[in-house]
């Protein structure tokens, strides 16, 4: 039996000491071990490495302090679009998904096109619509919408003297405990 | 961007990366997350990559299956692959980002040339381990 593993990140920028809160760095770091620990529950269990990798993903997804998922970054036309792909090393089978907007975990949806479509790659409404089909959980784009986002886009868009978009109409009036420890890593369009 | 890659007991690798993309992106942009070869790949007959960073050049090197074929054709060692194509081809061309990655045999390595990467790594019969800064 091979020893299982795994690694996970959250992203790579400019995350320097001087620029997270002790509440922020232990926010990060209880989250990235809570992502490993999830991962390792699968593979203990002798699950695959597929299964481990969709639920610790999911986490990530889910948690406003990663640009994936809830929390995401915005488009200089103020949409949220979601990438995302797998792949299986035994097989070499993968899927990927790009532009989803309306569903909440894209790398089920990734997932769902490698195991469910002679395909590998959907985009954009077709995805959306294809992960809808399989059953797999859609949201209003609002759901991904965090406050702490939406203002890095406006300071963005101002820098770069663009125009800015109208402020979605549901966008959740205010900010959450949790999005407000978000770092915003500096990744810019 | 967000990714785990992982290797299972039947010793079968994969990988898996998810992203929002980048703060006021032109609608419709596309980077490395989404491509297999770039953002993400995984082999048996090497190892399972998930990247982040600046996209653009994730593609222009198809980084992840760079990664696979070092260590598949080159016999490099896991980390000295993704060190090679992070600290010297992605810097080289004036990207930034971070690579992980795992091989069938467990060798687990990270790589990143920027000033952080929210990272962690966990395998059997080892202590977790979580990282932030360089």
């Amino acid at each position: 039996m091979a020893k299982w593993a795994l690694v996970a990140h959250g992203g790579a920028g400019v995350i320097e000491r001087a620029h997270l809160r002790p509440e922020q760095d232990a926010a990060y770091r209880e989250v990235m071990g809570r992502v490993a620990q999830a991962g390792a529950a699968v593979l203990k269990a002798g699950g695959a490495a597929l299964d481990a990798i969709e639920a610790a993903i999911q986490i990530l997804e889910d948690d406003p302090l990663f640009n994936a998922g809830r929390g995401a970054v915005f488009t200089a036309q103020g949409d949220i679009e979601l990438d995302a792909s797998i792949m299986d090393g035994g097989t070499l089978a993968a899927g990927a998904v790009a532009g989803v907007t309306r569903t909440r975990h894209p790398i089920s949806a990734a997932r769902a096109v490698m195991e469910h479509s002679p395909h590998v790659f959907l985009g954009g409404e077709g995805a959306d619509a294809f992960a809808r089909s399989q059953g797999l959980e859609a949201v209003e784009p609002s759901f991904f919408f965090t406050e702490r986002r939406w203002k890095s886009l406006v300071r963005e868009l101002e820098r770069q003297g663009l125009p800015i978009p109208r402020r979605p109409a549901v966008a959740p009036a205010k900010e959450d405990a949790r999005t407000a420890l978000a770092h915003d890593e500096g990744k810019r369009g | 961007t967000v990714g785990v890659v992982a290797l299972d007991a039947d010793g079968v690798v994969a990988a898996g990366t998810s992203t929002g993309g980048v703060t006021a992106k032109r609608w419709g942009r596309v980077g490395d997350s989404p491509i297999i070869g770039a953002g993400t790949y995984a082999t048996n007959a090497a190892c399972a990559v998930s990247c982040t960073g600046a996209g653009e050049y994730f593609i222009r090197l198809s980084v992840a299956r760079t990664i696979c074929a070092l260590v598949e054709l080159k016999g490099l060692s896991l980390q000295a692959a993704v060190d090679q194509l992070v600290q010297r081809d992605l810097t080289k061309l004036g990207g930034e980002g971070g690579v992980i990655a795992v091989a069938p045999d467990g060798q687990m390595a990270w790589s990143f040339n920027t000033s952080g990467m929210y990272r962690a790594r966990i395998a059997d019969g080892e202590a977790m381990v979580v990282g932030i800064y360089k």
